[in-house]
């Protein structure tokens, strides 16, 4: 069955794309076979895919606005096998103003996942997309709400920093509200610590506050800091094809590993 | 006369916040009293500056809202003599819809400068603002639109990293809608390069690609990658006080002193 995750944190440069990219990537190559969907106009999962942005013929804010279904807008990448992307165009940070009269404006992206729902089942159970990630932009905003409207649950990165820590009351109420007024079954899948620095004490004080915050759902697994994570998006990879020794690519296959494991047991 | 900088940048975590702490605390260290006016609902720079959430008593969503003048929300700071901030609080996220119908909703901030400008016309010249600096959120919502009408200039800060150099040409179209639309004079005050990791040639490539892109406008002094200061909003202080001999801590003052050089030569 389908499992559509959000990856959402209103703090800004908190790992969300790197998190979308990297452990698409690595739930592909588990063969879990994975579609990102980029609602960020800056387009930095559609990048960091390896999707230029004369390539981008349909995009998230065509399938938003109505004009095209998530099935036509979704391309597999020429790196990784069974990893899908449906891209993001700037025109997407336009979007807000154009459909703020339409009473269902939160739910244009929960209708598209509904047809792609449908539209999988006619597949060969092999073929079909097992996770659907967002990558959200960093605000509270109507495309984040789409997101959230759309999802079974909400993959939180949370940076090792002191800032990091003031956004998560507003994230848990932000999810909170949605619960009440989109979507009564959305929650928490996990939370990922990220850009964890071994050292500084800050990211541990921060991680055991994060804990202390989450309890349970806060994932095993912590993404180290690691330059080359930073680096590969430059080259249009993801990690683990840009280096896959690194600290970096062997953590977000670890990452995937505990969701795959994870969901088994749900 | 007062100089008012928004200081934007949609994409997220590059250093916004930081650098209207930082670069407030080292003008007001050089006599030019400074304000932080902060327009994130996460409320970032209030906290970095020491006003924890129970001492907002007046804020700037009051300030937007028409309840209160910037001078009523304006607290100087403990630390640092001639540095104030308007402080930030929650409810900030929850204004766009309060205030949509509102056919001047984009000038509100620039209305209340209005205000604050005559009002320190009252004071003797030496105790006046010479500063604002408006710590916006990373989003082109109506937060910072409001902080683009209400200013003189941007200053830009951009991450040494791949993902930040994609988001740039969206924020130079925005500047260039608000002028033409807001506010006829605003142009880039700035680029700051942050977070500059030495031990990576992609800061360097990000670097030069900048430095192509905006030219003259970029800054000589580059703010390096420095655990300190992400460490010193944690102890609610700014580096300068936090750790003053750190690299961090001297580029802020570097920063500071070629900004007052470039007013003095306009
Ligand atoms: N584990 C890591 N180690 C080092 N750098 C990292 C790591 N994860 C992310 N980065 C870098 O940190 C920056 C911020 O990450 P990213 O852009 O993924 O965050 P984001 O939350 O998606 O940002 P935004 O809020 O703008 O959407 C990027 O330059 C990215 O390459
Ligand atoms: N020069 C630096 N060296 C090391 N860490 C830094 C530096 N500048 C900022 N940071 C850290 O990087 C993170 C992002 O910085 P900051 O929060 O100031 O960015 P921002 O642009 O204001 O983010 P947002 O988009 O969420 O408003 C913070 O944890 C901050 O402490
Ligand atoms: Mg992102
Ligand atoms: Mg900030």
């Amino acid at each position: 069955d389908l499992r559509v995750l959000a990856v959402a944190n209103q703090k800004g440069g908190v790992g969300k794309t790197t998190t979308a990219i990297n452990l698409g990537t690595a739930l592909a190559a588990a063969g879990q076979r994975t579609l990102v969907v980029d609602l960020d106009p800056q387009g930095n999962a559609s990048t960091g895919l390896g999707i230029p942005e004369d390539q981008r013929h349909v995009s998230t804010y065509d399938v938003l606005a109505g004009a095209a279904a998530l099935e036509q807008a979704m391309v597999e990448t020429a790196m990784v096998p069974g990893l899908y992307v449906a891209p993001a165009t700037r025109d997407l940070a336009g979007l807000e103003p154009e459909i703020s009269a339409a009473p269902n404006r939160a739910y244009f992206l929960r209708d598209a996942i509904v047809s792609l729902r449908a539209s999988e089942q006619d597949r060969p159970e092999k073929e079909r997309i097992r996770y659907v990630l967002i990558d959200c932009p960093p605000s509270l905003n109507i495309l984040t709400l789409n997101a959230m409207a759309a999802s079974d649950s909400v993959l939180v990165p949370v940076q090792c920093e002191f800032f990091a820590l003031e956004g998560i009351t507003q994230l848990k109420e932000t999810i909170e509200f949605v619960r009440a007024s989109l979507n009564p079954t959305l929650e928490i899948h996990g939370v990922v610590l990220t850009m964890h620095d071994s050292r500084t004490k800050l990211a541990d004080e921060v991680s055991n506050e994060v804990r202390g915050f989450f309890g349970e759902k806060v994932y095993a697994t912590v993404i180290p800091r690691n330059v080359r994570v930073a680096e590969a998006p430059s080259h249009g990879k993801p990690i683990l094809l840009y280096d896959s020794k690194s600290p970096g690519s062997r953590a977000y296959i670890d990452l995937a590993a505990e969701i795959i494991d994870r969901e088994r047991r749900a």
